[in-house]
């Protein structure tokens, strides 16, 4: 209870006409965030405490988790840059169910998302843009972000236990590698590569295979005309 | 450091200038033979405008919900599940503040208090680059622009909104003129000059362009005096299509010109208003500007009760905690 009311104080004094517009001081901002953040870490215990409780009450034996929150408004999490495995909790504080895109930052490479029930799901990984790589407050190893889209019941929570996979492949080619590749690739273009002659090939056979479906089509219609005519007489 | 690498990187250059002209060509010669097999699209993208889109790349993302078309002039059409087409395009621009020495109202500077451009149209930044990045969840489409400017406008499978994250800053201040800097959302809906904004947090207010409800209004400051705040959403409307914009945070909003929406994004100011703060608007750290990253969600169907749910959701977003698992055994 002592944390939650230092949140409330704390919430209490960004009630102020200058905390909420932004006309506070430069200094005064700094302080605001200062009083914000101790808040806020602070409080970590309660959730702590109570995902503990809830995951004991499941049939957990394990040591007890410790949850961080991560400063995802800058792609960045200690935990899931640095880690191999770890689990994300996520919390829908509404009374309806809502479906949501969640975005963990993480390092490139392939990873392996269980949810509720064990079961894998589908996700998509992305890298971070270089906008956001370069924002000067943000110290993070992340590369890209991971993406799964949850559906939340209620004021329910849901677990996702994600593991990074062991490499299969280097990563990082060496200098001629990427030279081999880039040859390839010029190659492979140059042969696929259409001509004017090809597109004028091209247009030749999709011609002919217009004229071919009219005249396939003018042959039904008149096969049909026919049963027609033979079931009119018969 | 061999050089290697450089000469690749020119290559690679070369090459992709290379595919870009010679499909350019391909696809005169195809319009010229008439070649059947193009498509609307195609045959648009022969026009002799300028294009910064890598031609190889597919210029739409989409989900169940929408479809959103890149153009060559990067704007965007969305076309609803309903088989209507909204005319949609989204820029950004920054207006340039006024510097006076703030001894009557007319010579006050654009501070922390008040915002006066002191011009009557922004700024629009130019686009210097963009990407679609296509998946089974999302597919982006990235745009950086001048000014330290970028967007990422987002389709999520199974989800009826899109999502434009943006980062601006640090803003250049080089030219010893302070910025605010604005996202416009562009449409064909006709609004009329009205607009709808939720400043108190409570409820909708109608909003109606240099007018009040409760008096007659002449405005010394028609650019300033039409901004209102934005607590959630913001929306325009006609008789058939609604754009409905909803915030991460409190901003400033406007609808300055018929069927656009155009939000303050993030400020920087050399001078100070003279209203009590003291000092300007001019955040740093390591000398540098302060760099804003925020997400907003556009609606396009028009039905309060969803709006009103997905305002929530947006604010009330799911809360996230990370725990380390490397020695949890889940078995």
């Amino acid at each position: 209870q002592f944390v939650i009311d230092e949140l409330k104080s704390a919430m209490g004094v960004m009630q102020h006409h200058d905390a909420i517009t932004g006309t506070e001081k430069q200094h005064v901002a700094h302080d605001y965030e200062r009083i914000l953040n101790n808040a806020l870490e602070d409080v970590m215990i309660v959730p702590n405490q109570a995902y503990n409780k809830v995951l004991k009450a499941k049939g957990y034996e394990g040591p007890e988790l410790e949850y961080k929150r991560c400063r995802l408004n800058e792609s960045s999490c200690s935990i899931s840059e640095r880690k191999k495995a770890f689990t994300v909790t996520i919390f829908n504080p509404l009374a309806w169910s809502v479906t949501e895109p969640i975005r963990i930052p993480v390092v490139d490479g392939s990873y392996t998302i269980k949810g509720p029930n064990a079961k894998e799901i589908q996700y998509q990984i992305l890298d971070i843009p270089e906008s956001v790589k370069n924002i000067p407050t943000r110290q993070s190893l992340a590369t890209h972000e991971l993406i799964f889209i949850v559906k939340l019941k209620p004021l329910s929570f849901q677990s996702y236990h994600v593991t990074k996979n062991e490499k299969t492949k280097r990563n990082i080619k060496t200098q001629k590698e990427r030279k081999n590749d880039f040859y390839t690739n010029l190659n492979d273009y140059w042969t696929n590569l259409k001509t004017p002659i090809d597109i004028k090939n091209l247009e030749d056979k999709e011609n002919r295979r217009i004229q071919d479906t009219i005249c396939n089509e003018n042959l039904e219609i008149k096969d049909r005309n026919l049963d027609f005519d033979v079931l009119k007489s018969s | 450091n061999d050089g290697v690498s450089e000469d690749i990187l020119k290559l690679e250059q070369i090459i992709r200038d290379a595919k870009r002209n010679t499909e350019k060509e391909q696809k005169n010669l195809a319009k010229k033979l008439n070649y059947p097999s193009l498509n609307e699209e195609e045959m648009r993208m022969l026009s002799d405008e300028p294009t910064v889109v890598n031609m190889f790349e597919d210029k739409y993302i989409e989900n169940q919900a929408m479809k959103l078309r890149l153009d060559n002039n990067l704007d965007i059409i969305t076309l609803l599940e309903n088989k209507k087409s909204l005319n949609f395009a989204i820029k950004l621009y920054y207006w340039s503040a006024c510097f006076g020495d703030n001894t009557n109202t007319t010579e006050r500077s654009s501070g922390a208090y008040i915002f006066r451009p002191n011009i009557t149209k922004p700024i629009e930044l130019s686009i210097l680059h963009s990407e679609i990045k296509h998946g089974p969840l999302v597919s982006e489409l990235r745009t950086i622009y001048e000014g330290n400017v970028t967007s990422n406008t987002r389709l999520y499978t199974d989800i009826d909104f899109i999502e434009v994250d943006f980062t601006v800053g640090p803003i250049p201040i080089d030219d010893n003129i302070g910025k605010e800097y604005i996202i416009k959302y562009i449409t064909d809906i006709n609004n009329n000059g009205i607009f709808y904004t939720d400043s108190n947090g409570r409820q909708m207010l109608k909003r109606k362009l240099n007018e009040r409800p409760q008096f007659n209004l002449t405005l010394a400051e028609p650019i300033a005096g039409n901004y209102y705040p934005v607590t959630n959403k913001i929306y325009i409307e006609d008789s058939d299509n609604r754009l409905s914009v909803l915030t991460d945070r409190s901003q400033g909003g406007s609808s300055l010109n018929n069927g656009e929406i155009e939000i303050m994004l993030h400020r920087r100011l050399l001078h100070d208003d003279a209203f009590g703060v003291g000092e300007a608007l001019n955040e740093v750290l390591n000398n540098k500007g302060l760099a804003v990253r925020g997400t907003q969600r556009i609606l396009t169907k028009k039905s309060d009760l969803l709006e009103r749910k997905r305002v929530l959701e947006f604010h009330c977003k799911p809360i996230i905690l990370f725990a380390d698992a490397e020695n949890l055994n889940l078995s």
